[in-house]
């Protein structure tokens, strides 16, 4: 893993988004530790999917874990925080996805949080068409992110990005927020002018990754949507409340 | 029954309770 790297041209909020980051290790350890408690009422060894989904309500407890910790967010209250988060909540866990697949590195393969690799071969031959497609069309954007580069301020920066683009008018606290909103633009902006200047457009080209990055995660609601009515969903599912949680 | 009044997700609320510290 890259180290947290600071020096000349790194804006003071980048530096403080990558203090924030969780170590990937420490990450994985908790996951692990949850996923190998046994499941109330169900003792038998859960299916792979039930453990799929149990892996990806962790890995968004991990998000909002880091959320709580970020500068601005952990100033709102908490009606505020619950509006950021239900609008951008399967953006942040597809994000968190592409970015494990760049440091991964392997065309091959899908890295899980949990240290698992799982060959695409797998995937085509075990998952449904459904979350064939979407690991699929997820692999091209990490192919896309690879190319331009995305390095690890850029990540952080973008993440951040991600958890305050909601327009403010949904929101209550509008001044901080677009205060963070701005910041976190002129942030990368600045960073990429600086670290890549032979790539001008490297800002603009980040952005429009985003859009991709919302669109898998559009893709994925309507998969976990498919999942649930099919009665494939374990009980009690974090991502399945966020889904059907009233949007603003 | 998993969601609280105002279609509220009640376990992403119980994870923002102020009491509860982030890690």
């Amino acid at each position: 893993p890259e180290p947290f790297s600071g020096g000349p041209g790194v804006p003071e909020l980048i530096l403080q988004l990558l203090q924030l980051e969780p170590e990937e290790e420490q990450v994985r350890a908790r996951i692990l530790g949850c996923l190998q408690e046994p499941t109330k009422g169900r003792p038998d060894q859960p299916a792979p999917f039930g453990l799929l989904c149990r892996m990806a309500d962790q890995t968004f407890i991990s998000i909002v874990d880091w959320a709580r910790r970020c500068m601005v967010f952990k100033e709102l209250e908490v009606a505020d925080q619950m509006t950021l988060l239900q609008n951008c909540w399967s953006e942040l866990l597809v994000f968190d996805h592409v970015y494990r697949q760049i440091q991964h590195g392997k065309d091959a393969s899908i890295l899980l949080v949990t240290g698992q690799e799982v060959e695409l071969s797998t995937v085509a031959a075990q998952a449904g068409s459904m979350l064939h497609s979407l690991v699929l069309r997820t692999q091209e954007l990490v192919l896309q992110l690879h190319a331009l580069q995305l390095d690890r301020q850029e990540f952080v920066c973008l993440k951040f990005l991600i958890l305050f683009s909601l327009d403010v008018k949904f929101l209550n606290n509008h001044g901080l927020v677009k205060d963070a909103q701005e910041k976190a633009n002129a942030a990368l902006l600045d960073y990429t002018l600086c670290h890549y200047p032979h790539c001008g457009d490297k800002f603009q080209q980040l952005l429009l990754c985003l859009v991709e990055v919302r669109a898998l995660s559009m893709q994925a609601k309507e998969y976990l949507y498919h999942k649930h009515l099919g009665n494939e969903m374990p009980r009690n599912n974090l991502l399945i409340e966020m889904l059907q949680a009233k949007q603003t | 029954p998993c969601q609280g009044a105002e279609g509220r997700p009640a376990i992403l609320y119980a994870l923002l309770s102020p009491s509860l510290e982030p890690h």
